[in-house]
């Protein structure tokens, strides 16, 4: 058993959950926060057979799109008379990151 | 060190925390959401020591108690002027489920 | 690839982020709730290689503070006319519990 973690763009979370279910995997959601833009993400607990893993991951890899964003940087901390011109830096948001990590003990209560 | 992993319905979360918490367990716990159901769940993180994790799960089966759910499925895209008339699927809700993870390092500053 | 997954107090959190992200660390936040407590809490999983898993370690224990809080314990059930004076009690509270998981497969698509 696997218990695969995924985090995606909260856009493309339901598509990839339909497909999940659609094929019978089971999937636990939660509401995450990206570190660094600190906006709203989506990470999927999806636990399942070793053999299966390979096929979440290429519906995780199909359904989740990378695109890119614009951010402003954060103002630094400036004297009064300053001032800042921020230059928007394009950071690229990938479809999808996944941990996949062993589960020593699975249960079904 | 393992970390216990447990999903259950939101019901129960109170009751299993209480019985955790009373004998000496720390626990985390997370507002989640099933891929299925689209309904809010809890998930509840307990790090444990090795010998441990068998009472863990104990609680765990104890507090938790399945429940059948009925859902009407989701109507499909339809044509003007056509019916539908859904019939609720009956879904057998899990008391809990629980991935037992190995932890290599657990450090507590 | 390791997965260290870090609990700690939520006025600790927004420095921790900075120190991890200036490092160039990557990092997914989730708010949660301390099983003892019932209060809010953070939790901060960060995937990150191996050999720089001591350095991850080392920002949380610098940003987290240990400290005291004070709580009331719950009431018990009582007969009319009783009298509860509840003593507080004195709980510490870490800077930081921390989990470190082997990571079996990582993807980022
Ligand atoms: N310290 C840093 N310095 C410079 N650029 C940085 C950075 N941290 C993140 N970025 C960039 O910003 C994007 C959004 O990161 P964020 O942390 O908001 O949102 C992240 C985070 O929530 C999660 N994530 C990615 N890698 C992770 C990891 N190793 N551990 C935990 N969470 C991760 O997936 C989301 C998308 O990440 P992705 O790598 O595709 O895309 C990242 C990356 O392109
Ligand atoms: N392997 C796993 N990985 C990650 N999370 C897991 C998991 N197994 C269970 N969960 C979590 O536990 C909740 C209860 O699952 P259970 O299997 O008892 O009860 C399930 C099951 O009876 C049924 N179900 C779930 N997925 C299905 C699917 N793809 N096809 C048919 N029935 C499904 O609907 C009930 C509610 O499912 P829902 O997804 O809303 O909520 C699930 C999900 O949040
Ligand atoms: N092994 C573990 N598994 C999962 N999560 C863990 C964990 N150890 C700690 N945590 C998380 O970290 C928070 C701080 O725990 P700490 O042990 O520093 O500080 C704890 C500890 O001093 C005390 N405490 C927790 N559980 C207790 C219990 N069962 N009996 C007595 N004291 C407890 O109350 C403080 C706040 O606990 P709270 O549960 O609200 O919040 C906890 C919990 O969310």
């Amino acid at each position: 058993m696997k218990l695969v973690i995924s985090i995606v763009n909260s856009d493309d979370a339901r598509g990839l959950l339909d497909q999940l279910i659609g094929r019978g995997f089971r999937a636990t959601v939660i509401s995450t926060t990206g570190g660094f833009l600190r906006e709203g993400n989506t990470t999927v607990f999806i636990g399942t057979d070793d053999e299966r893993v390979d096929e979440v991951l290429r519906i995780i890899r199909q359904s989740c799109h990378t695109r890119v964003q614009y951010v402003s940087p954060l103002p630094p901390i400036m004297e009064p008379g300053e001032l800042y011109t921020p230059n928007p830096i394009e950071v690229q948001i990938g479809g999808a990151t996944v941990f996949v990590l062993d589960v020593e003990r699975f249960e079904h209560y």
